[in-house]
């Protein structure tokens, strides 16, 4: 089963189109892995993307550089994934 | 497994195996109300079933819902457990619901993407597409979101078999996609369709490939801020509203749009909680209260359809 040890998921608000445009250049990067919960769409609107542990310095250094804002929705995502196993066994128990 | 729908926990998230088996349990428990419909076969040949609300025999106006087109999206697969069993429990009691049910058909397709759902259970917990394979790629899947026949291909979908989004080879296919299109084209008289997503609390109506308003547009957008009130009323949820387009970002082959050129005035897509703290990882805590406050968001689509015939 794959795991996903601290991975995060950032929650971005980009400023303007041309912030959008950056973001939307992490997903053609394959090399950084990032999975959009929440696709780059319109200002108004929040990003969410989902990065590997291996990658998050680089996510984060490309989003200082580019003045791009963000906060961490989620510091580790495996912790919310153990509760919810948790939680589904102990209910079918 | 559990034996029956009342010592199911709707409370809690649960595997294919055993949502098909509440299912089982559902036909036999209420055979006079429901019955169960095999309406395809997913690429790693898993049935695709659809469960149908009826009270007559003659064939009736339909309402279609949909949930769990995106595998990972698990609120959704919970919803449409929690919805079945509401219509069941409210068939007979609930005046508006039984009145509706009198008139018309209910078909939910509580599972839309088997072999995501199954996959997000055995091996990658955050997987959004279905698992077909793809030619001259190593990339697994299709988003069935990006695969239908209206504004097939364009922007807001991708051709890249590695992307979350990748639209597929072509139009419908993708067996998730087909089965469902083939059986509304042969059912002829679906009057709403509602296709259930997480998350982000949103009410969508077409169109989300053109920029032009369809004709509709005044009339979808009322209902829209209607189902939103009703919704709202319950836990205090807050929803936006309007056309996909321009509410959330554009988005080519997606089932709204399909449904909407193929005469299905009322269709819509719900994007169900949170709005950021747990995103695909909703608490478990939070399905009754979520199923809870759609159902009346569901209800208000599905009295003005049956109110407004067409």
């Amino acid at each position: 089963q794959k795991m996903f040890s601290g991975d995060q998921v950032l929650r971005i608000r980009a400023k303007d189109q041309k912030q959008l445009q950056l973001l939307r250049n992490l997903e053609d990067s394959e090399d950084l892995k990032v999975d959009f919960w929440h696709a780059p769409a319109r200002p108004s609107l929040p990003v969410d993307m989902r990065v590997p542990f291996s990658n998050l310095n680089a996510v984060k250094n490309y989003l200082n550089s580019s003045g791009i804002s963000y906060t961490i929705m989620i510091k580790d995502i495996q912790v919310l994934l153990d509760e919810e196993k948790k939680g589904m066994s102990s209910s079918r128990r | 497994l559990e034996r029956s729908t009342s010592s199911f926990r709707y409370n809690a998230y649960h595997t294919l195996e055993e949502i098909y088996t509440w299912m089982d349990n559902l036909v036999a428990e209420h055979s006079d109300l429901v019955s169960k419909i095999m309406i395809g076969q997913t690429f790693e040949k898993r049935p695709i079933f659809v469960l149908k609300f009826s009270t007559g025999n003659k064939s009736r106006p339909a309402i279609w819902i949909d949930s769990g087109i995106h595998a990972r999206e698990w609120i959704t697969q919970a919803t449409g457990v929690w919805t079945a069993m509401k219509i069941v429990t409210d068939c007979g009691e609930e005046p508006v619901l039984t009145n509706i049910l009198n008139h018309m058909d209910i078909f939910l397709e509580v599972v839309t993407n088997p072999d995501g759902f199954a996959y997000t259970h055995s091996t990658n917990r955050l997987w959004r597409k279905n698992r077909a394979v793809n030619s001259n790629s190593t990339c697994k899947g299709v988003d069935p979101n990006r695969n239908w026949d209206a504004g097939f291909g364009g922007v807001g979908s991708s051709n890249n078999p590695c992307s979350e989004t990748y639209h597929g080879p072509f139009p419908h296919s993708e067996p998730e996609v087909a089965s469902i299109a083939n059986f509304i084209q042969k059912h002829k008289h679906f009057k709403a369709l509602m296709s259930i997503h997480s998350y982000s609390q949103m009410l969508l109506y077409p169109y989300g490939y053109r920029k032009e308003p369809t004709l509709d547009n005044e009339e979808l957008h009322n209902l829209a801020c209607k189902a939103v009130e009703a919704l709202s009323q319950v836990h205090g949820t807050d929803y936006i509203y309007g056309r996909a387009i321009s509410t959330i970002y554009v988005a080519n082959g997606i089932t709204i749009d399909w449904a909407y050129e193929h005469d299905i005035k009322y269709s819509f897509s719900f994007e169900l909680r949170d709005t950021g703290i747990y995103g695909f990882l909703l608490p478990a805590s939070q399905i009754i209260p979520t199923a809870e406050e759609t159902w009346p968001a569901i209800l208000t689509i599905m009295k003005h359809a049956y109110k407004n015939p067409y």
